[in-house]
């Protein structure tokens, strides 16, 4: 699974998730990537989020909605709505994976809770960040 | 809004069952070089002032060019040796959201998605539907050949040979 999330210079934000499933799975399957609100969302009220797992977890979860909401209506920062969702919510039902999310300002959040995860970042004015995460 | 805030990006690449200890330096390279061609497509849009909307559909699109990830070009298979590819996109401006299920030739999903989302009535389309649908706007197709990397087939082959489904980004199986 693939997936990016920008805010841009009007502060505007926006997600996108494409991927090709899980290998051998059963046709007709549908993951979370194309299910908004699931494994991808974006509102200027709080976040973009794009995720990438184990679609059924993320889906059960509505974990990229659910981020933005506890930005919403908790008044949770970034960091603390998607480390509560992926490190506290997600492994509860052996959900693996992770998200990237930004919001209105500052920089993006990478946050992940299994291996091989490869990710890319940039804010204006600051070097790329491109890694390979364990 | 009052003055121009800063731009920001960020992208995920789940990029196959080969952990970092497991990857030879070649594909490292690759990945990275994949990553950051990426990003670079994104950042070209937002640095020129574009759109968050241009600049994620332009940075998934270069991902699913590269045969390295699982979307587009390089997508895994399903146990019937085929692809289907899903998308979405979404615009935190206005809400509006589009998003594709289960196509089997259409070169870019995420393109498809954002079709959706501006010309047509609906937020997602599966499927037949969907197909029609790209048959419809003109988005461009591809034999099922193109989509299929070595790498894929032989993914299939050892799932297939173990009984299991497998995520595309750890060694993990689900079953």
């Amino acid at each position: 699974t693939v997936g990016a999330v920008a805010r841009d210079r009007n502060g505007n934000l926006a997600a996108a998730t494409s991927t090709g499933g899980m290998t051998n799975k059963q046709p007709g399957r549908v993951g979370d990537a194309p299910l908004i609100g699931a494994g991808t969302y974006a509102s200027n009220r709080s976040c973009a989020v794009s995720a990438t797992g184990h679609g059924e977890m993320f889906i059960r979860l509505t974990v990229a909605r659910d981020i933005a909401a506890m930005m919403e209506y908790q008044g949770l920062d970034l960091a603390a709505a998607t480390y509560r969702k992926v490190h506290e919510e997600l492994p509860r039902i052996d959900g693996a994976g992770g998200v990237i999310a930004v919001g209105a300002e500052g920089a993006p959040v990478l946050s992940f809770n299994s291996e091989g995860m490869y990710r890319a970042a940039q804010c204006e004015g600051a070097a790329p960040i491109i890694a390979i995460f364990e | 809004m009052s003055g121009a805030v800063d731009w920001a990006l960020a992208l995920h690449g789940g990029a196959g069952t080969i952990l970092r200890e497991h990857l030879s330096p070649e594909d490292e390279t690759r990945y990275r070089a994949g990553l950051e061609v990426a990003l670079a497509a994104g950042r070209a849009v937002l640095e020129a002032g574009g759109t968050a909307l241009d600049a994620v559909e332009e940075t998934v699109t270069a991902l699913e060019e590269n045969p390295v990830f699982n979307a587009g070009k390089g997508s895994v298979l399903t146990a019937e040796g085929a692809v289907e590819m899903d998308a979405a996109i979404m615009d935190g401006a206005s809400l509006d959201a589009g998003a594709v299920i289960g196509l089997r030739r259409v070169r870019n999903p995420v393109r498809l998605a954002r079709q959706v989302m501006e010309h047509s009535p609906h937020v997602m389309l599966a499927w037949q539907g969907a197909e029609d649908f790209a048959r419809h706007m003109g988005a461009e197709t591809m034999a099922l050949e193109w989509f299929v990397t070595g790498h894929r087939s032989t993914q299939l082959a050892e799932a297939r040979a173990a009984n299991v489904v497998s995520l595309d980004h750890s060694d993990g199986k689900y079953g």
